[in-house]
């Protein structure tokens, strides 16, 4: 099982677009995958075409009142499961702030599962708070969805200590895997410039004991397209939407670099 | 003087670019205008071609030791100042959490402004935590920046929920003004539906008493434009970097509606 953590605490660069299509594409490739929004803004949820705040038990439920993650759990579509948000979870920061091994709940709400699935994927918020912590301390794994803009660019070195902070204090099997180009527009000299830095930054860490040490830029960029803008109205995935469309294809592509199949489409 | 909080929850939906870029316009039109940082990504201070975290006072030390606002804020162009942000104003929230009076901390500090300047404006992050309920406290106007989205649509009802708890409890002279519509994709059939759905949602609030009750989409929209994305990293603002884009041209005709002349250009 592979627990990955989707992270960056710039807003809008295409966490939750990655989150939904990814594990769409790894659910068509046969794989059961669990999705869970740790955004209170529960724009996952939504885009699974699930209401938040209903009876239904949420991730709020999990760290603030020990519920099942199991019983949490629906399934969404064939092989994809969903732990959704609730709006209430924007106050569950301050209400665990006291809370001894507030950083551990999720992990070990989701130890029971070890088996059952074979991908979970975490969906965070736009910060490096307790809730995005709580991911990084349940996964092994980290991807980070990157626009290839300046301002995105900025908060990396940010990013990564708060992963290295982490792995040494609270999960020492945590590393970035990799970097996801999202919202790439083709041809515009500005991304050509920002994924040139990136990987400058990259290759300085090789050899070294950071956690992204290993990291790559994934070869499949997402391309700008705007029907995975439209799809979370409809409450589907690409593949439902437009299966034919450029979001579609990179997406598939994605996950067939995730699985290591890299001619897998 | 106004004092406009500059918020939206939903990550990357054009904030700072608003902030910093209306800011230059207004000051072009002949205004002095205070830009505020609230966000710990620092991306407003770097815009502005200032480096965060260094001994120049930030927003930080106005928050947390009660620093003066005046000493805080530099020029960073003619009629235009800066109070900096800080990379420490990330623990701001856990260490205010306590605080007596915590969200009225800004409001306190910029009261000594009064008369300073014609313009203030506050860049808040993708939050409505501390930081984002200090800004509107201290504001008496509210701009929304929303990318026509589905998902950015949202939050919107939550924000307003936010204002409104703002206004009954901490700050009678707060309203909403209006919605900005960023990174607009004229011909998109979603940015028509969204327009569409939120007009009828401020529509409904006509003639109550709620804060968006006057709010209006502004006519101005700010058109997609990859030179927005390219002058942060210049450390320019959108009319020194590159005057006849559409960035330009939009940003000018929305702060002539700002400024009530709307054939101002
Ligand atoms: N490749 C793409 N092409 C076009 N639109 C996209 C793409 N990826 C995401 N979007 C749209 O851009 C917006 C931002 O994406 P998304 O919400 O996934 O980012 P996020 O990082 O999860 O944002 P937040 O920080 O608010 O959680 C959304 O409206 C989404 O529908
Ligand atoms: N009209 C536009 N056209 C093209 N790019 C834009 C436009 N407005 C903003 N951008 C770019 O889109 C990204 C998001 O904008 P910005 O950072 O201003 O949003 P934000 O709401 O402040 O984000 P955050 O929630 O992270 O604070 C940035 O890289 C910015 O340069
Ligand atoms: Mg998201
Ligand atoms: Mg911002």
């Amino acid at each position: 099982m592979r627990t990955i953590a989707i992270i960056n605490q710039k807003g809008g660069v295409g966490k939750t677009t990655t989150v939904a299509n990814l594990g769409a594409a790894l659910a068509l490739a046969g794989r059961r995958v669990l999705l869970i929004d740790l955004d209170p803004q529960t724009h996952l949820t939504l885009s699974c075409n699930v209401e938040p705040d209903t009876d239904q038990l949420s991730i709020y439920d999990i760290l603030i009142d020990e519920k099942s993650a199991d019983e949490a759990a629906v399934e969404v579509e064939k092989n994809t499961w969903l732990i959704g948000s609730d709006i209430d979870l924007a106050a569950a920061e301050t209400e665990l702030a006291n809370v001894t091994g507030r950083e551990l709940i999720l992990r070990n709400a989701l130890s029971a599962m070890v088996g059952r699935y074979d991908f979970i994927l975490i969906d965070c918020p736009p910060s490096l708070g307790l809730l995005t912590v709580n991911a990084l301390t349940a996964a092994e794994e980290v991807f980070v969805p990157l626009q290839p803009h300046f301002l995105a660019l900025q908060g990396v070195g940010k990013l990564f200590e708060t992963v290295a902070l982490v792995r040494d204090r609270l999960n020492p099997k945590l590393s970035v895997t990799g970097i996801v180009l999202c919202l790439y527009e083709t041809g515009t000299r500005l991304a050509g410039e920002v994924v040139a830095d990136l990987r400058q930054f990259i290759e300085n860490a090789r050899g070294t004991v950071v956690p992204w040490a290993h990291a790559r830029i994934f070869d499949t960029v997402i391309r700008r397209n705007i029907k995975l803008a439209e799809c979370p109205s409809h409450g589907l995935t690409i593949f439902d939407y437009e299966p034919r469309s450029n979001g579609a294809l990179d997406y598939a592509r994605l996950a067939g670099e995730v699985l290591g199949k890299l001619g897998a489409v």
